[in-house]
C-alpha cells in the first residue's frame, strides 16, 4: 500500500505571466515526482502540487530562489488521508446497527 | 436506498449495491445497463432513467473517471437517487423524463477507484499495464479520439497525463464510445471531474472555437449562476483550451465531434484547501449546487432539440 508520510500539498501563486511559465517549467522536472493537483492556467489561479518528502527541500529551495510565492496547503498528506480513513470507518460502524 | 448515507464517502461495492437497489426499488424508471468490462474485469454500470418510448433522445451524465475525486462518485451516487426521487415530483424534471432518457454512470474508471481505496488514495488514471513500462494505466481523459497525441498528452507511461498507445485503447473509454455510437441520440454529454470550480467546453485540443460557442457560453453562465445561487461557489467557464490549458484526446471533444452539442465537462468544489481528500461533510453540499448546474443544461437541452 502506496504511503504519503510527510507528502505536503503546496498552494503556489504566481504574480505574472513570466512567473508562471516559471511553474510550467517544474511540470517537466520529472526527478521530483511532482503531482499536480491542480495545474497551471492563468495569473489569477494558484497552482496546487503534492511533493514527495524526499523533493520538499529542493522544492522550496528553488520556489524561493525565483521568488514565488506559496503556502503548505496541506502539511502532511497521510495524517489527511489516515483521518479520512478513519472517518469511513466510523461511518460504517454507526450504519450497521440501522442496517 | 432510503438508508444509504450519502454524507460519507463509500467503496466500489457499497456502490454497486446501491446502484441494485435504486434499480429495484424504482423498477418502471431505473434500469441497469452494463456496457463493459473494466481492464480488471469490473462492471461497466450505467444506470438508465426512462419513464418508456425507444431510443429517446438522451443526456448522459459520468463521474469518476479520474478514480481519485472521490467527490464525484459521491455525488453520481445523490444524482441518481435525486432523478429517482424528483420525477414526478419536480415539474422540470419530469417534463425532461417524460421525453427524454437520463443516463448516469457513476464509477467510470472502475478498476482506479478500487484502487484509491485499497493502495493509493491519490491514484487517477487506469490499470491497464503499458508494454515495455514499469508504469501502470493511462489517462482516461486524454485516450479519445478527438486530437489524439496532440499537445496537452504525454507519450510517457509514467505521466499523470498519460494518453495510451492508441486512441480508445481503455476499454472504459471504447465501452462509452460504443456505446455512445451505437445509441446514436446522444443529446447533452456531461462529464464530471473535481476539483477547480470550472464548467468547461470544447475544444481543449484546439483553440478552433466549436460552431456553437455563443450558445455553449451563455449556457454555461446560466448553469454557474445557478449553481452559486445555493452556497455562493464561484465557478469559471468557458473552452478548455482558453480556461485550463491545453488538452488532446479529451472526452468531450471527442463528443462534441460525434454531433453531441450540449457537451460540458465539470470540475466541482474545493471551495477550502483539501483537493481531492475534501471532507465528506462537504458531499452534499457539492451535489446540491452541481445538481442545479445540471439541471440548468438539461432542461436547456429538452426545450432546444436539434
Amino acid at each position: 500500500k502506496e504511503t504519503f508520510e510527510g507528502h505536503q500539498v503546496l498552494r503556489i501563486t504566481a504574480k505574472d505571466e513570466a512567473q508562471l511559465a516559471l511553474i510550467k517549467d517544474m511540470e517537466e522536472m520529472v526527478h521530483l515526482q511532482l503531482d499536480f493537483w491542480r495545474g497551471v492556467t492563468d495569473v489569477a489561479t494558484p497552482v496546487d502540487v503534492r511533493v514527495p518528502f524526499h523533493s520538499l527541500q529542493s522544492v522550496k529551495r528553488h520556489l524561493e530562489s525565483l521568488e514565488l510565492e506559496y503556502l503548505v496547503m496541506i502539511q502532511d498528506l497521510q495524517v489527511m488521508l489516515d483521518e479520512e480513513k478513519l472517518e469511513m470507518e466510523s461511518a460504517a460502524r454507526v450504519a450497521e446497527p440501522r442496517n | 436506498t432510503e438508508s444509504f448515507d450519502f454524507s460519507r464517502y463509500h467503496t466500489i461495492s457499497e456502490i454497486y449495491s446501491f446502484q441494485d437497489m435504486l434499480v429495484a426499488e424504482n423498477p418502471n424508471l431505473v434500469s441497469k445497463i452494463v456496457i463493459g468490462q473494466s481492464y480488471q474485469g469490473r462492471p461497466l454500470n450505467v444506470l438508465k432513467f426512462s419513464t418508456g418510448g425507444t431510443n429517446r433522445p438522451a443526456i448522459w451524465i459520468d463521474t469518476g473517471i479520474h478514480s481519485r475525486e472521490w467527490v464525484t462518485q459521491a455525488s453520481g451516487t445523490w444524482f441518481a437517487k435525486k432523478i429517482a426521487s424528483d420525477y414526478g415530483r419536480d415539474s422540470a424534471l419530469t417534463a425532461i423524463l417524460d421525453k427524454m432518457d437520463i443516463f448516469v454512470e457513476i464509477v467510470t474508471n472502475p478498476d482506479g477507484f478500487y484502487f484509491t481505496h485499497n493502495s493509493n488514495r491519490m491514484w487517477r488514471k487506469t490499470r491497464k499495464p503499458n508494454p515495455g513500462s514499469s508504469c501502470v494505466g493511462v489517462d482516461p481523459n486524454r485516450n479519445w479520439d478527438a486530437g489524439f497525441g496532440g499537445a496537452g498528452a504525454s507519450g510517457n507511461p509514467c505521466s499523470e497525463t498519460y494518453r495510451g498507445e492508441k486512441a480508445h485503447s481503455e476499454p472504459e473509454v471504447k465501452s462509452i464510445v460504443d456505446f455512445v455510437k451505437s445509441h446514436g441520440n446522444f443529446k447533452a454529454f456531461v462529464s464530471i471531474h473535481s476539483y477547480s470550480q470550472m464548467l468547461l467546453y470544447p475544444y481543449g485540443y484546439t483553440t478552433t472555437p466549436v460552431k456553437d460557442q455563443a450558445e455553449l457560453h451563455n449556457l454555461a453562465n446560466k448553469a454557474i449562476t445557478d449553481l452559486a445561487s445555493l452556497y455562493g461557489t464561484r465557478y469559471r467557464y468557458g473552452s478548455i483550451i482558453n480556461t485550463i490549458y491545453q488538452a488532446s484526446g479529451g472526452t468531450i471533444d471527442w463528443t462534441y465531434n460525434q454531433g453531441i452539442k450540449y457537451s460540458y465537462t465539470f470540475e466541482l468544489r474545493d471551495t477550502g484547501r483539501y483537493g481531492f481528500i475534501l471532507p465528506a461533510n462537504q458531499i452534499i453540499p457539492t451535489a446540491q449546487e452541481t445538481w442545479l448546474a445540471l439541471m440548468a443544461i438539461m432542461d436547456h437541452t429538452f426545450k432546444n432539440p436539434y
